[in-house]
């Protein structure tokens, strides 16, 4: 059973990375994303996400958050540039 | 809007839909990709018209993954379309992901919906933040098609761009006549054309808004309207039918025929209404004759129509619009308007229209 939970939580974080980069701007540089996700900018990019979209700003990988990474949405990003 | 503020630089734009999903029949998405158009149409400089070859200023396209443009697309569900800043070639243009069931209705992706926020983008606007505006990025699939308006922050947005819409009336134009006018809730609400002003006794500007960012399911070009203060509803006409608003909320079972209040078949529309808070009846105004309402009874007077001129003298038919503040009533013709005592029965004073307006 934990195993599953492992695989789902690398899933999740595959998720919030891929979503952080397309629509916040998270700088695409992988490693560092794994290693310091619980703090510099992964914390910083989830707050600007959760501020924008309104939801609560806590910075974590809340079900909230991860549920509005799940909804469909527009691909344009919601902040820099799209061209 | 986008960085740079990108915008076109010309009012009149042409679009094309350069391929069709298969989940609708064409002209489905012909009207989708109008209708969406319209809604920026309406409050902007802006027109659109259709080309079916050669270049666009904006293109529509479906595709699905990989459509050439380096940003692909993923599968059915997230990411929905998206559209590219105004600008020459692919800038402009609106991709959807036909991946995703398109339909008419909610029952799966509404083109219509995603239609109106793509095309938001290729007008210059960037998302939103404000959750109930369309540039929100989010799809919100709770949201009637039916009712879809854009929202002042839509509004704000897309006219930092373009300007107003040049047909927008303006408050001290000294031609200025009114559809209908009614009192809410203290405040006054003077009606033209798709907008209307709102006026508090506590400012001195009156708001201006479009109707139908307050009341989506409002028509309008409204006839008449007036505020029964004693239930807290506006009545609004239009041609033979009304609706009821309480604040913001349309009440259900409404449009109503003009005819279920009692007026004859011969009567086709109302020109201006007005409610007597102190007997509770309602003044209908039709020509050169008006009707008496006993809204506590819910039914027409006997003994109605009487001639407006033997009743209200000095007041001339055709009424425009009306409303009572203060004890006394405002009858509105053309850009002139009368204030009338009555109980003195009699035109106490002659005002311009908009004497209301801070003009």
């Amino acid at each position: 059973y934990p195993v599953d939970r492992a695989a789902e939580d690398e899933d999740s974080m595959e998720l919030v990375q891929q979503y952080l980069e397309r629509y916040y701007n998270l700088a695409k540089d992988t490693k560092a994303f794994v290693r310091r996700r619980d703090g510099g900018p992964v914390v910083d990019k989830l707050r600007e996400m959760q501020k924008f979209l309104g939801l609560e700003v806590t910075g974590k990988l809340d079900s909230d958050t991860l549920d509005m990474m799940h909804k469909p949405r527009c691909g344009v990003p919601d902040v820099g540039d799209f061209a | 809007t986008f960085p740079g503020m990108p915008k076109w630089r010309k009012t009149h734009l042409t679009y094309r839909v350069m391929n069709y999903t298969l989940d609708l029949p064409r002209d489905a998405v012909d009207s989708a990709i109008e209708k969406a158009l319209s809604l920026w149409e309406e409050v902007t400089p802006l027109t659109f018209s259709r080309t079916d070859e050669g270049e666009a200023d904006i293109k529509i396209l479906f595709a699905v993954r990989d459509h050439g443009d380096f940003i692909p697309f993923d599968g059915p569900g997230k990411v929905l379309g998206h559209a590219y800043p105004p600008g020459p070639g692919i800038y402009g243009d609106a991709h959807f992901d036909d991946d995703e069931q398109w339909t008419r209705d909610t029952s799966g992706t509404n083109l219509f919906l995603v239609a109106a926020h793509e095309l938001g983008h290729s007008l210059g606007l960037f998302h939103s933040a404000d959750p109930r505006a369309l540039m929100y990025p989010v799809y919100n699939a709770h949201t009637d098609p039916a009712r879809l308006r854009l929202s002042q922050d839509d509004v704000a947005g897309i006219q930092s761009l373009y300007g107003d819409c040049p047909s927008t009336p303006a408050a001290c134009d000294p031609s200025l006549s009114f559809d209908a006018i009614s009192t809410l809730r203290g405040e006054i609400l003077f009606f033209k054309d798709r907008h209307f002003w709102r006026k508090s006794l506590r400012t001195l500007e009156p708001g201006f808004y479009l109707i139908s960012s307050f009341w989506p399911s409002l028509p309008s070009g409204l006839d008449a309207a007036y505020e029964d203060t004693s239930k807290d509803i506006v009545f609004v006409f239009k041609g033979n039918q009304f609706w009821a608003v309480k604040g913001t909320e349309a009440q259900a079972g409404y449009p109503k025929s003009i005819h279920t209040l009692g007026f004859p078949s011969t009567v086709r529309k109302i020109d201006a209404a007005i409610f007597d808070k102190e007997k509770k009846k309602t003044y209908f105004f039709v020509g050169d004759k008006y009707w008496r309402f006993d809204e506590r009874r819910r039914s027409m007077e006997p003994g109605f129509p009487r001639e407006i001129a033997e009743d209200f003298p000095g007041v001339d038919p055709k009424v425009d619009a009306a409303f009572e503040a203060f004890g006394f009533y405002y009858f509105f013709n053309g850009s002139s308007q009368l204030e009338f005592d009555p109980n003195a029965r009699k035109v106490t004073h002659s005002l311009k229209g908009n004497s209301w307006l801070n003009c």
